[in-house]
């Protein structure tokens, strides 16, 4: 496997890929391993969940995994992935006009040998279809998602979160090989796609509460997003106190790239940023008497 | 810029203040 | 681990599920059902993903059906689909949901009748509504569970459970069939991979929360809503206008409508100022972390 994709593509996954995969692998699991009142599954392999299936929007040079969809759970052989495939391919089509199918995803530690010959089946639909391998196993260490995107030369635009691996074109031994490669990627979200991951994460109450649990709970997520913010200052902090002790070794790109970060605040200080702040403000605080008036009105009403 | 949330609010107020009004002739 | 045991399908459960359900009576039984747990993930992203489109898709059988903003009696067809088994979900289909972009969580009148109908055949069988534009807006999740009384059921008067804003011209359509439904409550469950996941997902996506602005992504919405609220206001001027004498001679129950027309109004526009508020709120104190930052 080569180290790196060189394709330039770039991909984006939003966390309803990574989700659905978790989900369609946990029942695969639950099924092969019955829960037994409670205890925990013995020390048998995981299931190897293959779905051929992913709905990606492609945009020039990026591609965005928004969704996927299964369509078989017991591992599709290369002769019955083009025919389920297109089965799928014209169901979304018919919905979702700009989505296409862009790859596949399954589940497990590394890519395998067989996962080629999936992979190779699939480009008949896509002429450089996108591979997403998502590692069901919980290690709380780790801080990265455990998933990887292989991508092909012909089309190196993935957008998952997942590992992105790109295939390219070897000769090995005289014989033209494709081979997989990482690609990197990035997590998109939509707002809406934001709050509802951020809902379900911390299991906040749908219901609308009072206006003091609204206000709660929306102080409280921008409260977790300083905190992390915080913490990774401190971190670059205490690397950079390192560094200037000699306990570390001097990283003149990192050093750089710090330097660059602290020019480029503050953010946001032309006079059009003020007046378009000023005039936002002043619109929260025209709305807000309003509101105002409009109780102080039905207050009198009532009184009549 | 903003011309529906302005038009919006310009209702809002000319609606109030109507409100107020009829409010008003009816405690006189 | 118990939250992964959730996911193990156990037919002879299910059949009891079915059992269960078609023996209850017409009075409401929204204890029997409100432990059916629903993946809020995959509603709330499938519906939030196809908000455009006014997605509609199935609970618990097939993963990705989706048809583009119909719930007619079309779906009675949509929903036979057996691709379900196909793909190794062996669940039944437990009811089918849609999104209301901006209009609030509340069944409409043909979501009522397609609801009733499929009552009939397959149970249990509940119906969810989510309003990915109002989720923006209030930055918290809009999602409601609803199931239907039987037809010609007239069910005892229950204190209104949750205000919430309807727009001046889907009022009468909510108002006519609001009684021929009940909502659940909706419990959510996470597998144990789906919980790691999360958490790694948030050392990525925090970045978006912090960057993210309510007051200038949802500007459409909200000018919408302050008109709405606007021609709220002018049907409550006209009604108290043409009741000029109301104070001497207006029956106590006008007087009451009058009255609970002009409260509805004040909780829309308090509605509409604290997600303005909350808003401006995120601006200030983004404005303050990195503006205020001198060299």
């Amino acid at each position: 496997m080569a180290s790196s994709s060189s394709s330039g593509l770039t991909f984006k996954l939003h966390p309803l890929v990574i989700l659905n995969i978790s989900d369609h692998y946990t029942r695969v699991k639950s099924q092969s391993q019955p829960p037994q009142n409670g205890a925990e599954s013995t020390a048998s392999p995981l299931p190897r969940v293959l779905v051929a299936s992913s709905a990606f929007r492609g945009d020039g040079r990026s591609r965005s995994s928004t969704a996927s969809s299964s369509s078989t759970t017991p591992p599709p052989t290369p002769s019955t992935v083009p025919s389920s495939r297109k089965n799928r391919n014209s169901v979304n089509k018919k919905v979702f006009p700009n989505y296409y199918i862009l790859g596949w995803y399954s589940t497990g530690s590394e890519a395998e040998e067989s996962d080629m010959q999936i992979h190779k089946a699939l480009m008949d639909i896509n002429e450089s279809p996108v591979y997403v391998l998502l590692n069901p196993s919980i290690n709380h260490t780790q801080k990265d998602l455990p998933a990887t995107i292989y991508e092909s030369v012909a089309n190196t635009f993935c957008s998952c979160g997942l590992i992105n691996a790109t295939l390219e074109l070897h000769v090995i031994d005289g014989i033209p090989q494709l081979i997989f490669v990482r690609s990197s990627y990035t997590i998109e979200t939509v707002e809406a796609e934001r709050i509802s991951v951020d809902h379900v994460a911390h299991l906040k109450p749908s219901d609308g509460g009072s206006a003091a649990t609204q206000l709660a709970a929306h102080l409280t997520g921008i409260h977790s997003a300083i905190k992390m913010l915080n913490s990774r200052i401190r971190v670059l902090h205490h690397y950079l106190l390192a560094m200037q002790k000699g306990d570390i070794p001097c990283e003149n790109s990192l050093l750089r790239q710090v330097s660059s970060l602290l020019r480029r605040l503050p953010a946001i200080e032309s006079e059009k940023f003020q007046d378009d702040f000023l005039m936002e403000y002043n619109d929260t605080l025209l709305i807000t008497y309003l509101a105002m008036l409009t109780n102080c009105s039905r207050t009198v009403a009532g009184l009549v | 810029k903003g011309i529906k949330k302005y038009s919006a609010i310009d209702k809002w107020s000319t609606q109030l203040k109507s409100l107020n009004l009829t409010i008003t002739n009816r405690v006189c | 681990s118990e939250s992964d045991a959730i996911f193990h399908y156990d037919e002879a459960a299910q059949a009891n599920n079915v059992l269960l359900d078609s023996t209850r009576c017409s009075d409401s039984t929204a204890e029997k059902v409100s432990s059916l747990a629903i993946t809020l993930r995959n509603v709330t992203f499938e519906c939030l993903r196809s908000w455009r489109h006014g997605g509609l898709d199935l609970l618990g059988g097939n993963v990705s059906k989706v048809k583009n903003d119909s719930s007619d009696m079309g779906l009675a067809e949509f929903l036979s689909d057996e691709e379900g088994g196909q793909v190794g979900r062996l669940e039944n289909v437990v009811g089918w949901y849609h999104s209301h972009p901006g209009y609030g969580c509340w069944l409409s009148g043909i979501d009522v009748s397609t609801q009733m109908l499929n009552q009939q055949f397959q149970e249990p069988f509940l119906a969810v509504v989510i309003d990915p534009t109002r989720t923006v807006s209030a930055g918290k999740v809009e999602i409601g569970a609803f199931r239907t009384y039987p037809e010609g059921y007239k069910p005892p008067d229950e204190p209104v459970s949750e205000y919430q804003t309807i727009p001046l011209n889907k009022i009468e359509d909510f108002g006519v069939h609001c009684k021929q439904y009940y909502s659940l409550d909706i419990t959510y469950f996470k597998s144990s991979l789906d919980c790691h996941l999360l958490d790694l997902l948030w050392n990525k996506y925090w970045v978006n929360t912090l960057s993210s602005s309510p007051l200038l992504g949802n500007k459409d919405y909200v000018a919408g809503q302050i008109s709405d609220l606007a021609e709220k206001l002018e049907q409550a001027e006209n009604q108290l206008a043409h009741s000029r004498f109301g104070p001497l001679i207006a029956p106590p129950q006008r007087k009451k409508e009058e009255e609970s027309q002009i409260a509805k109004i004040t909780k829309d526009s308090a509605k509409i100022t604290v997600e303005q508020v909350h808003g401006l709120m995120s601006q200030v104190i983004k404005d303050t972390l990195f503006n205020s930052v001198r060299q």
